[in-house]
């Protein structure tokens, strides 16, 4: 392993976004994943619709919540292609889903991992150089107050309710920590990221992990 | 509503939004009191969110489910075989 790693010095992460007062972290998350890993596979970085996935995913509730799981589920089932934000911008609310034709171009998954790495975070650390940016649920209650700095007391990883993306990992300094991609603009935290200490599963990064395949 | 759950309540006091800055303040400097020696550990203060309580912090923006997922299981390395070719 590196010492340190991110994909964001590859190219491969959009900016930060923000979802306003619409509990959409779950989509965020996954559509985040989506754009990286076509990224990765060279095509071109570009914000994907998640305004789509709010209003799609019909297994979810859009901005009252949802699972990145579920979401995941959905894309790989339906095969639904997700369209360019600029042709289904996100809105912050719920609205009523848009069909797009077979025809019309859009960015499908080929497939999903889910996996808890709790106790093995250097195992999750592999993942994400292999398959790309990853999907987390974390306990971000404490993240409410949260400026900068290695988030590792606070924060248990008790009931998780937030989704956010790990581009990567930082273990160059006395206290190692993942590189995570929050979507509450690039005001909040460190640019809109937040530094986690890595071992310990702090927060609770390491129990729900999902990876996308493209 | 069609939004987060936030707009349910209705718009928010300015004694609402006093009280929950004044509890923000509180909150930060316990958080920051508890490990004032660790250099690199998380700084915690006054950003977007400082004007709401919690509990509407987390009934508007943590609405990700949690689910339990498998535990990840390293593939166990193919036992070699006594002759020593590996297939």
């Amino acid at each position: 392993l590196p010492l340190r790693f991110d994909w964001r010095d590859k190219h491969v992460v959009t900016l930060v976004r923000n979802q306003q007062a619409c509990g959409g972290c779950w989509a965020f998350s996954v559509v985040g994943a989506v754009e990286s890993a076509y990224a990765i596979k060279g095509k071109p970085l570009e914000d994907l619709s998640v305004q789509q996935v709010i209003d799609c995913s019909y297994s979810n509730y859009g901005c009252n919540g949802g699972s990145t799981l579920s979401a995941l589920n959905w894309l790989n089932k339906t095969q639904v292609k997700l369209v360019r934000d600029s042709e289904y911008p996100f809105k912050a609310q719920n609205g009523l889903c848009h069909y797009f034709s077979d025809s019309h171009s859009g960015f499908s998954i080929k497939g999903y991992s889910v996996h808890d790495f709790s106790d093995q975070e250097d195992k999750m650390a592999k993942a994400l150089l292999t398959f790309g940016p990853l999907v987390g649920i974390v306990d971000a209650v404490s993240w409410q107050d949260y400026l900068g700095g290695i988030i590792q007391h606070h924060c248990s990883s008790g009931e998780a309710n937030h989704a956010v993306i790990i581009t990567g990992f930082d273990k160059t300094g006395s206290t190692p920590y993942w590189i995570v991609r929050n979507s509450w603009g690039s005001s909040w935290g460190v640019d809109g990221y937040a530094h986690v200490k890595m071992g310990g599963n702090i927060c609770g990064i390491a129990d729900s992990v999902s990876a996308v395949f493209v | 509503g069609p939004g987060a759950t936030f707009t349910r309540t209705g718009p928010r006091s300015r004694e609402r939004q006093e009280a929950a800055f004044r509890e923000s303040l509180n909150r930060h400097q316990y958080l920051n009191s508890l490990f004032p020696s660790e250099n690199s550990s998380a700084v915690y203060g006054i950003n977007q969110f400082s004007y709401l309580f919690p509990e509407e912090f987390k009934a508007i923006y943590l609405r990700s489910k949690p689910f339990a997922f498998p535990k990840y299981e390293a593939e166990v390395p193919e036992p070699i075989p006594m002759d020593g070719n590996i297939s």
